[in-house]
């Protein structure tokens, strides 16, 4: 595993931590997209299918483990929990999971290495990771009140993105055969959904102004 | 198998 891989893995787990303390101790899911969080959850359950068959590391297993756990945390803490689920925007976050869903599903089925249903659910995983933001990136520009936890997390998860193109790049010119088309493209089009985000994000630091989305 | 070395990421 080389250091972008790693620091990816890293500020990954630290967004998911970073939304589920603000969740956790302010008790308010305000401006977070249940749609995205239940998306990740989906996520995570079609990718990691395998976990207890195919063992790849410790380390693998475990931060799997934490993904899956944390993603259906959120999804529970928003749609169950007494006093958060009362902060959910539920009218401003109505982007449609099946917009989503199905051309992932269909393109899945499509472009695939291996017309295997774990492979399938794996390659859909990858495409659904790439737009899942959209609906979360949709509530930002829509809320206009950004708080400082729920920006750290976007910036956060579109930092992880960044750092595994660079892990890619790195494997590419030190492993043999390491040309992965699908996961490449899918990865290169979810970073670039936050190209905008991230524009504001470094002016509204720079500027040391509160982070806001232009409508 | 080449499917399965990609695998390894997260």
């Amino acid at each position: 595993m080389n250091i972008f891989r790693l620091a990816g893995d890293m500020t990954h787990l630290a967004s998911v931590l970073v939304l589920l303390l603000k969740i956790h101790t302010i008790k308010s899911c305000s401006g977070v997209s249940l749609k995205t969080q239940e998306l990740y959850a989906l996520v995570f359950a079609t990718r990691y299918l395998d976990i207890f068959v195919t063992y790849v590391s410790f380390y693998n297993t475990v931060m799997k483990l934490i993904f899956l756990g944390s993603s259906f945390s959120i999804v529970w803490y928003i749609r169950r929990h007494r006093v958060v689920r009362r902060s959910y925007d539920k009218d401003q976050d109505t982007f449609r999971h099946l917009f989503l869903l199905l051309p992932c599903l269909v393109l899945a089925l499509v472009i695939n290495e291996k017309f295997t249903f774990k492979e399938v659910m794996w390659t859909f995983s990858i495409y659904l990771e790439a737009v899942a933001i959209l609906p979360q990136l949709v509530l930002l520009q829509r809320t206009r009140n950004i708080d400082n936890l729920t920006g750290q997390y976007v910036f956060l998860l579109g930092a992880y993105r960044a750092l595994y193109i660079l892990n890619w790049i790195y494997r590419y010119f030190t492993e043999e055969h390491y040309v992965h088309w699908i996961t490449w493209i899918a990865g290169i089009i979810q970073t670039l959904l936050y190209a905008d985000f991230f524009y504001y994000y470094f002016q509204s630091w720079k500027n040391s102004v509160k982070l806001e989305l232009p409508a | 198998s080449p499917a399965q070395e990609y695998h390894d990421e997260l």
